[in-house]
């Protein structure tokens, strides 16, 4: 068939033909199948408009619409698959590509994402995120971690300690993630284990996005002095995002274990062989 | 003799609120790294004499602070090397190790001498070689594979053309 598949015992992944997007997720051991598109996209970052003046930079972020634009609707896809390793490579753009991986024994789809130097010929700045669209009926709700432990459960445009009138309707939703994010239907649950502290949301229902990179064009007034801009051609950033399917009451011991060898992953020191024998004395 | 004060006095510089956020000028997070750098150097020589002592050979232990992008010029170029693998955490994890090599074939042993499987796979975007193996890796302990590479083959490509989808 045309449909790009990988997989291995645990997971199943399927992309489609025609875009080379990721379109599907199964837990084959919990027999959970799930739709779930994954994209990159760019908020245009605002430089101060007519409701505000406050441009988007180092401290803030504030998107100058609400919807953000597609980095492209499809990817160039090249299979490898051996052994041990079944990977899909994703080209979006000269300055966006992936590559979704499994190993044998690995019970998440890895996404190893390689965002810039971002383009700023337009005199837009921009803000890069990668978007999980699903059909998972979340109600508003999505949930966050703290430092790793504490998992807070956040509600669209709403406030537990105060009566929210919601200025921003993409920034004012967004949250600090350091570890993970997911959304579940009480069901079913799809989690994001991030290799480091990102910015995250779920503006949509069975939607999750994550901040991947920014590039900026204009200072945000709040003490730098300066645009969030790299000098030269900018920076590029490579990371991982780790998806894990699972049924909503047993998704904790799943990301919990994995979240912490994700931290603590295991170090490679390198040597050339050989070696004379050492002993204290 | 190594020293892992510097990298405590740069960690602890890195608390504030600009290292973390990147809220602060170019200059200024140009420094951070800059302190980071510099105090990896005097750590890695604390690790290389701890790591001697516990195995019992001294070695001129390599750090490739850039196997994220398929760079470390050990691996790339060495004909046999040995692979260090340390895991921090409380219990016993099976781990893929993944390292820039040239394109050959090589030969991968774990502690007991045993051979392991092992994969040799291009990377698309950069034609570059990853040798993968699996690694099983001790609670709070360390493993050392010995990897040699295997004169005269070259490693079948598995890889599949490029497939161009219609474009929009």
């Amino acid at each position: 068939s045309r449909v790009l598949v990988i997989q291995n015992e645990h997971i199943r992944a399927r992309f489609n033909p025609d875009t080379g997007l990721l379109m599907e997720i199964e837990n084959l051991d919990e027999n959970l199948l799930l739709p779930v598109r994954q994209a990159f996209y760019w908020y245009n970052a605002s430089m101060g408009n007519n409701l505000s003046s406050q441009a988007s930079g180092a401290y803030i972020f504030r998107p100058e619409r609400q919807e953000p634009l597609l980095v492209s609707h499809w990817a160039k896809t090249h299979l490898v698959k051996t052994d041990l390793v079944q990977e899909v490579h994703q080209n979006f753009s000269a300055w966006c590509s992936q590559v979704v991986r499994l190993y044998p024994g690995q019970r998440y789809l890895e996404l190893e994402w390689t965002v810039g130097p971002i383009p700023t010929g337009d005199s837009w700045g921009k803000e890069i995120i990668s978007r999980f669209d699903t059909t998972l009926e979340t109600d508003g709700l999505f949930y966050t971690d703290s430092n790793g432990r504490e998992i807070l459960e956040r509600r669209r445009d709403y406030r537990p300690t105060w009566k929210l009138n919601q200025t921003e309707p993409v920034a004012g939703n967004y949250y600090p993630v350091n570890s993970r994010i997911y959304i579940t239907d009480g069901k079913t649950q799809l989690t994001v284990l991030t290799d480091r502290s990102q910015g995250g949301s779920s503006l949509g229902d069975g939607s999750i996005e994550l901040m991947v990179h920014r590039r900026l064009l204009v200072d945000d007034a709040r003490g730098v002095g300066e645009p969030l801009l790299e000098e030269g051609s900018g920076l590029w950033v490579r990371g991982r995002h780790l998806v894990l399917l699972d049924k909503a009451r047993t998704a904790a011991s799943g990301h919990r274990l994995q979240a912490e060898k994700e931290v603590l992953a295991p170090q490679v020191v390198l040597a050339r062989g050989g070696g004379v024998p050492y002993c204290l004395k | 003799s190594g020293d892992s004060a510097p990298l405590k006095e740069a960690m602890a510089v890195l608390q504030h609120h600009d290292a973390v956020s990147g809220t602060s000028r170019q200059h200024v997070a140009n420094d951070y790294a800059r302190q980071l750098a510099e105090s990896w150097g005097p750590c890695e020589v604390l690790l290389s004499n701890a790591l001697a002592q516990l195995s019992g050979s001294k070695k001129d232990f390599v750090f490739c602070h850039k196997l994220n992008i398929s760079v470390c010029p050990l691996t790339q170029n060495a004909e046999k090397f040995q692979v260090t693998i340390y895991n921090p955490l409380g219990r016993k994890v099976d781990w893929m190790v993944r390292l820039p090599v040239s394109e050959h074939v090589y030969l991968v042993k774990d502690p007991n001498g045993t051979v392991v499987p092992s994969d040799v796979v291009t990377v698309p975007s950069s034609d570059s070689q990853d040798l993968l193996f699996s690694a099983s890796v001790p609670a709070l302990g360390f493993s050392i594979y010995s990897v040699t590479r295997v004169p005269g083959q070259s490693p079948q490509a598995y890889d599949r053309h490029p497939r161009s989808q219609k474009p929009w």
